[in-house]
């Protein structure tokens, strides 16, 4: 239901950042292999469970959103040592964002779209999870909704990963500037692409803005969760994940 | 001996076509 990305009166920023997503079903087909790997690994050391096969498939994700990002328009031009700062302090919101973007635009009621393809009933998780995560699932499930009701698109969400990535709340930058200026770059073509399709355009950009505290607030809690699991040794280790999760808590 | 550099920055600076 996504318009074309050129369509007539596109703000040329948000092609721009359409042009910088991969393409669903080459991450899909990539994921896949890897978490097949894996899994051969495993019938030989024994199977780890489901919730360490959720692990590697958020590592597989989040590498993929450190391949998006250091091959996307503006971020590529900042030096690593700003690229680290900015992806340190959001990658969970961008893992979030993947995970709940997919169910928006490609899933069904009821079930968990996976990045490798696969479904997972939410039933089952509910009966499966414990209280804490089946809480998260819950929050994640209402915030989809929510984007659903605004018919979220691709173009939306990809200026909202924009959004994310450039913060210039980020300490310590030494280009500054130049992520004050994408963001507010970023933020002007959402919200002149969300008044070109919506008629209440100033609800839906600040309906848009709420959505994303809500992100925020909903990824701290799950980076929170996966420390206290990793601190009981049940998050696989020596992986980016692990990485992101010390870079925040140490 | 320097320290090991992160996963994340070897995936930063890996050449584009990597």
């Amino acid at each position: 239901h996504s318009s074309s990305p050129q369509g007539p009166g596109m703000p040329r920023l948000v092609t721009e950042f359409l042009l910088c997503d991969p393409d669903e079903l080459q991450l899909q087909n990539k994921i896949s292999a890897r978490i097949q790997q894996e899994q051969t690994g495993w019938r030989r050391l024994g199977n780890p469970g489901t919730f360490s096969l959720m692990c590697v498939m958020a590592d597989q994700t989040l590498l993929s959103i450190v391949e998006w990002a250091r091959t996307s328009i503006f971020f590529k031009q900042l030096k690593v040592s700003d690229q680290m700062k900015l992806l340190h302090s959001c990658w969970s919101e961008l893992l979030i964002l993947d995970i709940i973007s997919r169910q928006v635009l490609y899933g069904r009621v009821g079930s968990l779209l996976l990045v490798t393809g696969q479904e997972v009933q939410l039933s089952d998780i509910a009966s499966q999870a414990g209280p804490t995560l089946a809480g998260l699932v819950q929050r994640g499930q209402e915030l989809v909704e929510r984007l659903h009701i605004l018919k979220l698109d691709r173009q939306e969400f990809a200026c909202i990963k924009f959004l994310i990535l450039f913060n210039p709340d980020v300490k310590d930058l030494e280009e500054h500037q130049l992520v004050e200026s994408v963001q507010e770059q970023a933020e002007g073509a959402l919200l002149e692409y969300t008044s070109r399709t919506s008629s209440q355009h100033l609800g839906r950009f600040t309906h848009l803005l709420l959505c994303l505290s809500e992100l925020r607030s909903l990824s701290t809690l799950a980076e929170d969760y996966l420390y206290c699991r990793h601190l009981s040794g049940e998050v696989p280790c020596n992986n980016l994940l692990i990485e992101m999760l010390h870079a925040k808590h140490s | 001996e320097p320290e090991e550099p992160s996963l994340l920055k070897k995936l930063l600076l890996a050449p584009a076509n990597s």
